[in-house]
């Protein structure tokens, strides 16, 4: 009751750049997974390689990060990503259940 | 001691776009007076923004990585584990368990039969009009019919003059009558159709948002530090013959400002009338009998972008994507039996009664995820919740890799 509330979620990819497949791509095809932490304060999300044949994560293959601040940003248009240090959240990812 | 009934609704592409999440233009009446006498999760999320893969995991109460459905192509009890689901524990501990409407997401996904016998105790039931849900429905100004994203219409037209989901809160409806005497317990799971698109709708319920007072979105420009990566570009949507005819760029677009606004209008009713079909499924209950020892569990399966980001689509982390209702009722625990013989759920026509105020009984804001709802319901109607699952659980048929929140029903929130 007294840990950091938290909600994990994920989203594939077929590449870095938007194609007709990126919405549903099968699972042959996925070679992006973007995993999102969120807790009351923020959202951050890796956007991280994938392999579709052994289901594995790469964490040293960033395509991309997002951090928003809610308490500034509640609908998420402002991508501070690039402005902050991220060794912090990137020790939460690693609890990534 | 006495085991409780299950009647647990699930909505597709809900976002918490309801009176009882704070949303002051939409009209949802049923919900809101089903969350006055509930435990209300503000803050609840799902694991992957997409129905099959969200659906199995909360039935599973796997994440995506567990199920290894990311997509729609594979049946998790031959692609990753024999996982027990939520119905299925249900039905082994002894309940009438059935289907109506979505619920597990059709097709390979759960195996051409909503993953029957397994899950549910008879097969599952789905609506005869949806075979044309894709097709050419909707009446255009030139009164030829288009499969558009568009599409009020004047239900007496359509095929049996009816739609999906008023077929399924019919066969709701006559089971739960057929099972109110039975001795024993249900677990009934109705999953409507809306407020996916198409928005093919009775057209009665555009009345409810004048079109001169819908807004576009607070944000409805794509991000200017949004990575490519993160953007979808909503392809189901493009695919309708009237969003075709704006000839929208790919994959940014944007949409003609005025065609925004009436996407959001009509996303509004399509909820309406959801709520409408909620409203005809409580009340029955309540006429029943059943409203004091039935658990009422009412969630989606992901929300949708109405513009934010200039998506028009779920496909994406954003919180409008991934936060849902999450709504618990509890006889005895959320609210207590009126023994003035008050209705516990009277039917609310918005059509005919525009004014209405509901207040949250008890409302939860800490982040929880739609993993928990198996072990928690299962706490609730008093059976024991799922362990909690190794780190590696292929091997493992029975465990939550979810929270019990049974606890957050009694005590306070902190932090």
């Amino acid at each position: 009751e007294n840990e950091e509330a938290i909600s994990f979620s994920q989203y594939p990819r077929p590449a870095d750049a938007p194609q007709v497949n990126s919405d549903l791509p099968d699972l042959k095809d996925i070679k992006i997974m973007g995993y999102s932490l969120r807790s009351w304060d923020y959202r951050y999300t890796l956007w991280l390689g994938f392999n579709p044949k052994t289901f594995q994560v790469n964490v040293s293959d960033v395509h991309a990060g997002e951090l928003y601040m809610l308490a500034d940003d509640p609908g998420q248009d402002n991508n501070i990503y690039s402005d902050i240090d991220h060794r912090v959240m990137m020790k939460k990812m690693a609890g990534l259940p | 001691k006495e085991r409780r009934n299950v009647l647990f609704i699930m909505a597709d592409d809900l976002r918490t776009s309801l009176g009882c999440y704070g949303d002051s233009v939409v009209k949802s009446p049923n919900i809101d007076q089903l969350a006055s006498k509930s435990q209300v999760f503000l803050n609840a999320y799902v694991q992957q923004a997409v129905c099959a893969p969200s659906r199995t995991s909360m039935l599973t109460s796997r994440r995506p990585d567990t199920t290894r459905l990311y997509d729609f192509n594979s049946y998790w009890r031959v692609h990753s584990g024999n996982y027990t689901t939520l119905p299925q524990y249900f039905k082994s501990k002894g309940y009438f368990t059935t289907s109506v409407g979505k619920v597990f997401h059709p097709g390979i996904a759960s195996n051409h039969s909503d993953d029957y016998p397994y899950s549910w105790s008879i097969p599952a039931y789905h609506p005869a009009s949806f075979r044309f849900e894709k097709e050419k429905m909707c009446k255009g100004e030139d009164g030829k019919l288009y499969a558009n994203l568009l599409c009020a219409v004047n239900v007496t037209e359509q095929p049996g003059g009816t739609l999906p989901d008023m077929e399924s809160t019919d066969e709701a409806v006559r089971l739960l009558k057929k099972l109110a005497n039975d001795s024993v317990p249900f677990f009934m799971a109705v999953g409507f159709h809306k407020p996916h698109i198409p928005f093919r709708i009775p057209q009665e319920y555009l009345s409810l948002y004048p079109i001169d007072q819908m807004t576009l979105a607070p944000d409805p420009d794509v991000p200017k530090l949004l990575p490519p990566v993160a953007y979808n570009p909503w392809m189901d949507v493009r695919k309708r013959d009237d969003v075709q005819k704006l000839n929208i760029s790919f994959p940014y677009g944007p949409i003609p400002k005025d065609f925004q606004v009436r996407i959001r209008q009509h996303y509004y009713a399509a909820v309406s009338y959801m709520d409408t079909q909620v409203g005809r499924l409580l009340s029955t209950l309540d006429d029943l009998g059943l409203a004091d020892n039935t658990i009422v569990v009412f969630t989606s399966d992901h929300g949708w972008s109405l513009g934010e980001h200039g998506e028009w689509a779920k496909y994406s982390n954003f919180d409008v994507s991934t936060r849902v209702p999450l709504i618990f009722y509890v006889p005895g625990v959320t609210t207590f039996h009126d023994w003035m013989g008050k209705s516990t759920f009277p039917f609310i026509d918005i059509l005919a009664q525009s004014k209405y105020s509901f207040h949250n009984a008890k409302v939860r804001k800490n982040v929880v995820e739609l993993v928990d709802v198996f072990p928690t319901v299962s706490c609730m109607a008093g059976l024991r919740a799922p362990k909690s699952c190794s780190d590696v659980s292929f091997q493992e048929e029975l465990c939550t890799e979810g929270d019990n929140l049974a606890y957050t029903f009694q005590h306070r929130e902190r932090g």
